[in-house]
């Protein structure tokens, strides 16, 4: 199973619909400071079910979405797609290929969609572990954060590798 | 007869030395187990020793040293236990150009069963990407994302 | 009449914004004053706004954006309240090539006053040194300094 | 006045006698991970007078001594010493030159020497307080940590200011 595509709409400084092909290898991503590209990866946090909003850079969810510029008003939704591809049906889907899409609205509501239907955060939760993807775990590395392993106390790396086991 | 976490712990070892090694052309690391006072295991710890020095306490080291020993951890635990894909944003800030290129032969190898999505500002790591995507804010306050280099 | 603290705001917040628009070259920063239930300032905080954004709280701006703003501030304090010298490791990590570019006209101007020693691995910040020291470790585990460049 | 040089001697990575001439603006200082650049700035804090040992990256002062190599022993003393020209006498010493020295021994005893005479912390710090020295406070800038100010709680940037009035 790999990720195919990610699609963003309306997150934080992706206003019109922005969809990114992932190589099977390396991705790089590069730009200047404040163009969006760290944005980018707390939208893949963001659709992996993070709830801490401290690692999402914001204060309220509401803050995910485009809050307006000099020239553009706020938007009143935001949605991240994850497009996979199943066709080695790694995961307990029938289709070769799956979408995971996660929007959110102003009032705070934020719903799951998995193939267009409406899904509850459990249940892509469980598929998402069924195919390796355990939430943001360590396997999202945030700017200025690679060191911060080293920093977790004893008990605390115990409790990553008991996490691992 | 050794637990599940004796046995993932032991695999985590292995591979983290492995890659330590490797980065650093040299030296020693390994992972100890801290007991309480009914034996059980309460904590690790990471114990590393560079080329050429000897045993330091992980403060001690330098910006350089310390993300190429958590990167080394990192991987580790990604090969213990793997994702289909792996988000890493600038992790290569604090190193210097030959633990750059050694950090890219690392991707490299590990890309070859991951995919890796990896926010850089330098060259040589641009270099090993597949795909290469430029974001700009032509448009102020809005993001675009331009394809730079496709597979 | 002005307490010693006001007239010292006034003109921290001056320099501020004057540092704050050159390197973003644009924009807006200032310093708001929070009162408590007597009507005593108990805290600062900084409020800025990017150019062509709208006002952001600190926590989200990015990396760079962040930087930029400490160093705007950084060196509002220190014209204020000169020092001989000033140290700066690796500052400017964080920085794309253009913002890098900005950072060391606003170093070499305000080195016309201080001293700055500054650590760096960046190529444009080490062309705008006067001076400049390799240190490398030739011998295991002990440092040696090169003069590369002399004044 | 201006700081002329730094020597350094025993101080973590600096095992011999190392001389650093300083320019009159910019001296830059670059190298490979590791070599031994963030502990010369650790040496300048220490010699204006720091005492958090988590500042100079230690657990005890006595990791500031070179603690040995693959290839050469440990030392039993470092020296840290600063030459400051003060032709134009904003500091009330008679010398066109002066001389500021701080040495830790093994057993954990600090010195200073202020022109070769033993000196206390307190006139060191008097001395340094007339040339407009105020210890490290924010004029000393670590690795990874330009941007701590940012995160300093409204309370403590007005405690910033504080000391700047
Ligand atoms: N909801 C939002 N609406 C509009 N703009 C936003 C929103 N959330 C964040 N931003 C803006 O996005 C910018 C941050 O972008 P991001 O962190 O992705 O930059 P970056 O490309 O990673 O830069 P760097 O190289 O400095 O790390 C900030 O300027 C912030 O103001
Ligand atoms: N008392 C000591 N004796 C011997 N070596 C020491 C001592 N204290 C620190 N070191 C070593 O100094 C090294 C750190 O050096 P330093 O932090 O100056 O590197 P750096 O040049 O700033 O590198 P980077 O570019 O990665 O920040 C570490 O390898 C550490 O083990
Ligand atoms: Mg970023
Ligand atoms: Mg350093």
């Amino acid at each position: 199973m790999y990720l195919e595509e990610i699609e963003l709409y309306g997150f934080k400084t992706f206003v019109s619909n922005t969809k990114v092909i992932l190589s099977k290898n390396i991705t790089a991503i590069i730009g200047p400071n404040g163009s969006g590209k760290s944005n980018m990866v707390d939208a893949i946090r963001w659709i992996l079910g993070e709830t801490k909003m401290t690692l999402l850079r914001a204060s309220e969810s509401s803050d995910l979405i485009f809050s307006g510029s000099n020239i553009k008003s706020p938007l009143s939704v935001a949605s991240v797609k994850m497009i996979f591809n199943n066709e080695e049906h790694t995961l307990p889907i029938k289709t070769p290929r799956f979408i995971i899409e996660r929007r959110i609205y102003r009032n705070k509501e934020s719903h799951y969609y998995l193939n267009g239907e409406e899904s509850s955060l459990q249940s892509v939760l469980s598929t998402f572990n069924s195919g390796g993807i355990f939430g943001a775990n360590f396997a999202i590395v945030g700017q200025g954060r690679v060191e911060e392993i080293l920093l977790a106390r004893p008990e605390e790396k115990k409790a990553i590798l008991d996490k691992v086991a | 007869i050794k637990s599940e976490f004796e046995k993932t712990l032991g695999e985590v070892e292995k591979n983290f030395a492995v890659f330590f090694k490797r980065m650093f052309m040299g030296g020693e690391a390994s992972i100890e187990k801290l007991y309480d006072e009914n034996g059980e295991v309460k904590g690790i710890e990471l114990n590393v020793r560079l080329p050429g020095k000897r045993k330091q306490s992980l403060p001690l080291l330098s910006g350089g040293e310390k993300t190429i020993t958590a990167l080394a951890f990192l991987f580790a635990l990604f090969k213990v236990k793997p994702s289909p894909f792996y988000v890493l944003d600038e992790v290569d800030a604090a190193l210097d150009e030959d633990n750059v290129v050694r950090f890219c032969e690392l991707l490299n190898e590990e890309a070859k069963t991951s995919q890796f999505i990896v926010i850089t500002h330098n060259k040589e790591t641009m270099q090993s990407a597949n795909i290469l995507y430029g974001v700009t804010m032509e448009e102020e306050g809005i993001s675009k994302v331009v394809s730079m280099k496709f597979a």
